[in-house]
């Protein structure tokens, strides 16, 4: 489930 | 949040004020690829369309407002402002040579087929190679002034701070993502070269100039 969790990078 | 994917942010942010400082005191972006300055722009917009539909932090946007808005105060600095400064015959690179293809790999190899997704993925792939038309430019002309300098060792350490972040978010979390992982691999490898000469040279106090 990193498709979510990556988008909290810039 | 992890204190290498904070350094990571303020290195870019720190690029990004390098770069403003110099062409607006200096009144002139010479030295400076427009080329590189379109791709960072188009980088940032593709990511950041979930500005409004996905939330994180009040952190996250605004750094992704103040992205957006150095890229595009830049490319107006540039073609608009400080346009008689704008050295376009050295910054002759093609920019379809690393649209196209980042778009194409975009197309293909992605987490999940959708227009959101594919437009982030597109802008990890362009920002890896996004620097090339400036190296391409230093390369050119043999030589970079030391504040250009600055402006890449800074821009090149967000990505490899970045690569550490993911390195630790993978063993302390379990996180990673390929796709940003081998991008971000390839985006810091690109700097190398320019590391190597900005330590052995710049910080003793020397001009960047290329060997002949």
């Amino acid at each position: 489930g990193s498709l979510v969790e990556t988008k909290d990078e810039l | 949040m992890n204190i290498f994917r904070l350094g990571g942010d303020l290195a870019h942010l720190l690029a990004i004020i390098i770069l403003l400082l110099k062409i607006w005191t200096t009144r002139s972006c010479a030295g400076i690829s427009g080329k590189s300055q379109i791709l960072f722009a188009l980088t940032f917009t593709a990511r950041y369309l979930d500005l409004f539909t996905n939330f994180v932090s009040v952190y996250n946007s605004v750094m992704k407002v103040v992205y957006l808005a150095a890229a595009y105060a830049t490319l107006y600095l540039m073609y608009v402002k400080f346009k008689a400064t704008y050295d376009h015959n050295h910054d002759t690179f093609r920019l379809e040579f690393l649209i196209l293809p980042a778009a194409g790999l975009a197309l293909i190899i992605n987490h999940e087929f959708s227009i959101i997704e594919v437009m982030w993925t597109f802008s990890i792939y362009l920002e890896a190679v996004a620097i090339l038309p400036q190296l391409f430019m230093v390369s050119k002309t043999g030589e970079a002034e030391s504040i250009t300098s600055h402006y890449l060792f800074a821009l090149g350490s967000y990505r490899a701070l970045y690569i550490v972040n993911w390195v630790y978010r993978y063993y302390s979390e379990g996180f990673y993502d390929m796709i940003a992982t081998l991008a971000g691999v390839v985006q810091t490898v690109l700097y190398c070269d320019f590391f190597y000469l900005y330590i052995t040279k710049v910080l003793k106090g020397k001009k960047l100039q290329l060997p002949a």
